[in-house]
């Protein structure tokens, strides 16, 4: 778990999630 | 899972280019993400994707996970902005 809490990346981009997707 | 939708499993996850894979693997943690955290969803989510596919399909296998690594990532993005 501590290597997880690590890993992680404050700084990441938000995900956008794709409205436009197909069904 | 969200009703209504197939499980992704890694061989369907394998099929699709590997720059779609992450937007796929966003595509379904999102909404789960957004029932524990909804105002955190997007940053949540997009720090999660950077971890690993087999990772990623496993949390989208067990609430178990998911709850956890979601929890983890949550505490670690709050230190940082009370840091800020």
């Amino acid at each position: 778990s501590k290597a997880f809490i690590a890993s992680l990346n404050v700084d990441a981009k938000p995900f956008v999630p794709n409205v436009h997707a197909a069904e | 899972h969200v009703r209504g939708q197939e499980p992704l499993t890694a061989s369907m996850l394998a099929a699709a280019p590997l720059k779609e894979q992450k937007q796929l693997l966003g595509e379904r943690l999102y909404p789960l993400i957004q029932a524990l955290h909804p105002t955190l969803a997007g940053k949540i989510t997009g720090m999660l994707l950077e971890i690993d596919n087999s990772e990623l399909l496993h949390m989208l296998e067990s609430p178990e996970s998911l709850h956890s690594k979601v929890e983890e990532a949550v505490a670690v993005l709050q230190a940082h902005q009370a840091k800020e």
